[in-house]
């Protein structure tokens, strides 16, 4: 819910503002990568009409963010591509296809799209972070939109905690991965907290 | 066999 409400949030910042400064589209297309390598089993296995739905749901909304980001005026007049140029094609995708193909539980062509994908999702944020640290002054609903979108992760290591004494439910990939993908967004949450807290902006180091 | 069952998560 939290990671559909960080879509939303974005979604509503960029209709209302008609602005894409300080959102990194270069994340929502490792997210897109994310979705249509974890989703593929859509096209094979049911497991809940309500996984089904996020599914479709996370999948048409971060392409519909990267339309509007790229292509729609007035927001895609926005965008500043010089900015957002963190090479994710390079220090990202490399290392997560790799590390799928190794880590996998299993070699299958799933299998392995699913591990990669677990990999790339933990560092997907990279580009966001990024380019609000070089922006440094960070608006409201962005803060928002990249605290709600870190916090997801958290939600599900709680989750995973109380599965695993429930119903002995063990997933190391993702354990690992959601570890590494909320440790990255401790720095962030620390000053948002404390921008929270003292009701300023947020201001990065 | 875990993978027989599939991820439910997302």
């Amino acid at each position: 819910m939290l990671h559909l409400m960080s879509i939303l949030l974005l979604l509503w910042k960029l209709k209302k503002s008609k602005s894409c400064v300080g959102i990194s589209c270069r994340m929502q297309e490792c997210y897109a990568i994310v979705f249509c390598l974890r989703y593929l089993d859509l096209f094979y296995q049911f497991i809940s009409v309500y996984n089904t739905a996020m599914k479709v749901v996370f999948i048409s909304s971060t392409f519909y963010l990267i339309f509007l980001m790229r292509f729609q005026p007035p927001v895609s007049a926005t965008y500043d591509r010089t900015a957002d140029s963190f090479p994710y094609e390079q220090y990202l995708l490399g290392p997560a296809a790799v590390l799928g193909f190794i880590s996998a539980e299993e070699w299958s062509i799933p299998e392995i799209f699913w591990t990669a994908s677990i990999w790339l999702e933990s560092v997907s944020i990279l580009p966001q972070l990024i380019l609000l640290q070089q922006l440094r002054e960070v608006e409201n609903l962005t803060a928002e939109f990249v605290a709600t979108m870190g916090a997801y992760r958290f939600f599900y290591i709680l989750n995973w905690i109380y599965r695993y004494f429930a119903e002995g439910y063990v997933n190391w990939i993702g354990w690992l991965g959601g570890i590494v993908q909320t440790g990255l967004y401790v720095d962030f949450f620390y000053y948002y907290a404390m921008s929270k807290w003292y009701g300023q902006k947020l201001v990065l180091p | 066999d875990a993978r027989l069952v599939g991820h439910d998560e997302l």
